[in-house]
């Protein structure tokens, strides 16, 4: 019998004892979720999406994306620790039941297999994807700067050797265009959620350019409800913003594509270290980040549900 | 594998625009291979910076000669990597 019951997700995981956790999860609530791969990594891993369904096609649908950055390593196992919740706590949870009996819930736990995997056997620090670069001895682009939004504008390297190198062109990265081509393809999504850390944000659109978005004030008032909620666990305090103003500008962004490309929910979180452990955050703190976070999401997705456009 | 020993992560709690500056100048200053955790943004956010051990005293001594004050969070990074690794190992073999 595989059960995801003794699956331990208070602890870091390399990508194949996730990838065969996905399994578990899927065999255990076969009527609720399905794993689907949507493409391959640079280095021809399997990326797969996590689908929560509860019927119809094409529904109105909410994105979630952790480990974009391969270090980061709280916010996949955030995205584990949310999967598991979200699976178990369908028919028991009103709010969550009501959300997936008119919505879909599409999660990319690991967004970077291939940096993943690379912190965990040659570098931990390790941050952007692992594709060669013609011409370079260094390797890899912050898939955080390739997306189509403002690409090659300022707050992104155009040197192959910076941890910020936005890529040779917008969507260059196999990665990205494998998530661009899902989202296009549906054509039917709501909010698009990606998940980072650490410093306590949670941001909006824009990276790019620091004038404001068009739904600014109500990106914002939902921002500051949701880190509200987020505090009442443990009193992790956030700053909610925009991009722009509120770290710096960051051309070629993924919320900054998705708000661009009509998907008004989207935000970035920066998880805790509410500490002095920066990406190097205890295994303890695990469960307490993605039980506070949770607050957060629920609240947000709870909005979109309630906010059809 | 690569390994730090010796590597420290410097925080700074920033006062002031010109501390910024001063700081924002280090992230160019290549040949100290600095990996900033969290840039110099604002005043609101500290600056965490990884200093490989090999820059530690030039950098020590930037910041102290322009009276930035830092403290050091972490003293030795590949200790808390191998703390790190061993607990997913104990918790691999569970």
């Amino acid at each position: 019998e595989r059960s995801t019951r003794s699956f331990n997700f208070g602890a870091y995981h390399p990508l194949e004892t996730i990838y065969s956790w996905m399994d578990t999860l899927v065999a255990q609530y076969p009527q609720l979720v399905t794993k689907e791969e949507i493409g391959r990594s640079y280095e021809n891993r399997p990326m797969y999406v996590l689908k929560f369904s509860t019927g119809g096609t094409k529904r109105p649908a909410i994105w979630i994306d952790t480990g974009i950055h391969a270090r980061e390593w709280v916010s996949q196992a955030t995205g584990v620790w949310t999967a598991n919740k979200i699976a178990s706590e369908y028919t028991t949870d009103a709010s969550l039941t009501s959300l997936l009996n008119t919505m879909d819930i599409y999660m990319l736990i690991l967004t970077n297999p291939d940096g993943y995997a690379y912190t965990h056997t040659n570098d931990r620090m390790w941050r952007k994807t692992r594709s060669r670069t013609s011409g370079s001895a260094c390797r890899g682009v912050d898939p955080n700067r390739n997306w189509d939004a403002g690409f090659g504008g300022p707050g992104a390297s155009k040197s192959p050797c910076s941890d910020s190198y936005h890529g040779p062109s917008a969507h260059s990265e196999i990665e990205v265009k494998n998530v661009v081509n899902l989202i296009k393809s549906h054509g039917n999504f709501k909010s698009f959620i990606s998940v980072h850390a650490y410093s306590q944000l949670l941001m909006y659109p824009y990276g790019y350019s620091c004038r404001a978005v068009p739904h600014q004030q109500e990106l914002d008032s939902i921002g500051r409800v949701a880190v509200e909620k987020l505090a009442v666990l443990y009193g992790t305090k956030y700053k909610v913003g925009s991009i722009c103003n509120i770290i710096y500008q960051a051309s070629g962004g993924s919320i900054d594509w998705s708000y661009d490309v009509g998907i008004k929910y989207s935000f970035a979180f920066e998880l805790r270290d509410t500490g002095r452990f920066g990406f190097i955050l205890p295994a303890n703190q695990i469960i307490p980040t993605a039980s506070e976070t949770w607050q957060a999401l629920k609240y947000i997705m709870g909005y979109v549900r309630d906010h059809p456009y | 594998e690569r390994v730090f020993t010796g590597d420290q992560v410097l925080r700074v709690n920033v006062r002031s625009e010109e501390d910024l500056q001063l700081l924002r100048a280090m992230e160019t200053q290549e040949e100290w291979e600095l990996d900033f955790w969290l840039h110099p943004v604002s005043t609101e956010l500290p600056v965490d910076i990884r200093v490989p051990r090999s820059s530690l005293s030039s950098v020590k001594e930037y910041l102290q000669a322009h009276a930035i004050p830092f403290t050091v969070v972490i003293e030795n990074m590949q200790e808390v990597l191998d703390e790190e690794k061993a607990e997913m190992e104990m918790n691999r073999m569970q």
